[in-house]
């Protein structure tokens, strides 16, 4: 019956993920490998396939897979040459913001998967705040890196694919703010974790005990340790023959805290580097006082 | 900490969408 139990824990969560979350990592590997019998993704390498894709960017709809090669650029776009420094510039600065609304729809994401985790909504409000502040880049740097391969990374829903080397041209900060995210992803994937893998190891990460300023760590725990049980399980179904992946992928919890560290301290620069820079108020209390 | 994270708070409470905060 117990292991019933966890069956049935691994079942709920994988539904909330799928309902939750739109590109999955099955669909982003079969995208990354050719195999949708789609188009292939518009690939962005410089800042001239940039501003052309500009437009699928910035467009919030979730696609059909059947996406259009950009035709033209905007005329605005069209008229700006993109060896111009200033435009460049004022270019990376759209991308990062158009990053930022992505990262704030990530985050009502994540809040809703959380709110399907069995007993989260039973939690302190004040410790469901604390668990999701902590826990939400950590979750959506595990969600970039069924996205990314050693070249690059999908975005934009699976409509994109950015390449690493574009992303790393870009001027500082933001010419290293990917590099370790793909660093970790190359090595992640490694694991072979599938979507209901992920799924469980989401919310082990999001119940996180040991979280600063949690009022009431005793229920948290208790619900992790269910969670946990329920990966070590599911773990074993879904990689028989994969030895300690249950104990690498709870190391992984650590590499992941450093990653958001740095990753918020980035922000911060960039905070006080780019005047014009906007930093979305949701985002600013997730990273006010995090690390 | 409610009162400093108003809009995760309202999004625990409800599924509004930031990007419409």
């Amino acid at each position: 019956p117990e292991a019933a139990d966890l069956r049935a824990l691994s079942r709920h969560l994988y539904e909330a993920y799928l309902k939750n979350f739109p590109l999955t990592k099955a669909k982003a590997r079969a995208i990354l490998s050719g195999k949708t019998g789609d188009k292939a993704p518009f690939v962005i390498h410089d800042m001239k396939s940039l501003m052309e894709g500009e437009q699928i960017i910035n467009c919030r709809q979730i696609p059909c897979q059947e996406h259009q090669q950009p035709q033209q650029p905007p005329a605005a776009f069209a008229a700006v040459g993109h060896a111009d420094c200033n435009m460049s510039g004022e270019l990376e600065l759209r991308f990062f913001n158009s990053c930022q609304s992505r990262s704030v729809e990530a985050v009502r994401e994540v809040t809703e998967f959380a709110k399907s985790i069995p007993g989260f909504v039973n939690l302190d409000l004040n410790d469901q705040v604390t668990l999701l502040k902590y826990g939400v880049i950590e979750i959506m740097i595990i969600m970039m890196a069924p996205l990314m391969n050693k070249d690059g990374t999908l975005i934009s829903y699976g409509q994109i694919f950015m390449t690493r080397e574009f992303l790393k041209s870009l001027r500082k900060p933001f010419g290293e703010m990917m590099e370790p995210k793909f660093e970790f992803s190359v090595k992640f994937n490694t694991l072979e974790l599938d979507d209901n893998d992920m799924a469980l190891f989401l919310a082990v990460i999001i119940l996180s005990g040991d979280r600063p300023g949690l009022l009431n760590v005793k229920p948290i725990e208790c619900l992790q340790e269910t969670v946990l049980h329920s990966l070590e399980l599911q773990l074993k179904i879904s990689h028989p023959d994969s030895l300690q992946l249950f104990a690498k992928l709870l190391q992984k919890m650590t590499d992941l805290r450093q990653i958001v560290t740095n990753h918020v301290h980035s922000i911060q620069l960039l905070k006080k580097r780019e005047v014009d820079m906007f930093l979305h108020p949701l985002l600013q209390e997730i990273m006010k006082d995090l690390y | 900490l409610k009162e400093k994270h108003k809009i995760l708070h309202q999004l625990l409470q409800n599924n509004t969408s930031p990007v419409d905060l």
